[in-house]
């Protein structure tokens, strides 16, 4: 049977989008290049001013959906 | 306010741009008068001018594309990236791209034009992204009248660090 998510794990959609986002919009750089998941949403979470979980929570999920400039956010 | 790693910025205060496409969303003349209007956004408060030309060398070339359109940054399909621009500099550097898979517009319905062409155009003359919430240089669109829009303190803050203030 598989086992029940836990509230705020991403589905492997969701986990494929979160990283392709930001792997395009706040990439790793030599300084960074060791950072987690978490440590990457919870950089992005900042950047915008969201409740900093280092969750794919449905507010961070929802800003990655919004319409946008095709420019890094965070750039070494 | 950001500006690009070594605040590249320009060394002359008259920029050409030239529009290569047009997308089949608005008129030539629309597109037109959005772009010019995006242009005096920055211009109302810098000593920068821009000046249109239709042929030969442009600053600040803009144009319409889909997918893979030979820069390295291929767009997304509709939705997500609107549009991207290179920091000042020599060959590719100031231009300005739109995703033509969008469909744009004049008004507050699907992407206007004029506040996705000013945004980009900011990036056009050295500034980043901003992480102010309201903000021209935030990177996430949001609808404002473009007929009542203002720059931010925070975006005439950023410009005129790179190209002072608009001579009185």
């Amino acid at each position: 049977f598989p086992t029940p998510r836990k509230p705020g794990t991403p589905s492997s959609t969701g986990f494929e989008n979160v990283k392709a986002y930001l792997d395009k919009f706040f990439p790793l750089f030599t300084k960074t290049k060791h950072l987690s998941l978490e440590e990457r949403i919870k950089e992005m979470q900042r950047f915008f001013h969201l409740t900093v979980t280092g969750k794919l929570d449905a507010e961070t999920e929802a800003t990655i959906k919004r319409p946008r400039c095709g420019m890094p956010d965070i750039a070494e | 306010y950001a500006t690009f790693s070594g605040s590249p910025r320009w060394k002359k205060t008259l920029l050409t741009y030239k529009i290569v496409n047009y997308t089949p969303d608005l008129s030539q003349k629309k597109v037109d008068d959005a772009i010019r209007r995006a242009f005096m956004v920055w211009s109302d408060v810098t000593p920068l001018q821009f000046k249109k030309v239709f042929y030969g060398h442009a600053d600040i070339v803009i144009g319409f594309a889909r997918r893979a359109h030979g820069d390295g940054y291929p767009f997304d399909g509709r939705g997500n990236t609107l549009a991207h621009a290179f920091a000042p500099g020599e060959g590719i550097g100031g231009d300005t791209h739109f995703d033509d898979d969008e469909i744009w517009s004049e008004t507050n319905r699907e992407i206007n034009l004029f506040l996705v062409a000013a945004h980009e155009f900011g990036h056009s003359l050295g500034l980043d992204h901003s992480n102010v919430r309201g903000a021209l240089m935030y990177p996430i669109y949001s609808y404002v009248n473009p007929a009542t829009f203002k720059l931010s303190e925070d975006d005439r803050r950023g410009i005129q660090k790179l190209y002072g203030k608009k001579p009185s």
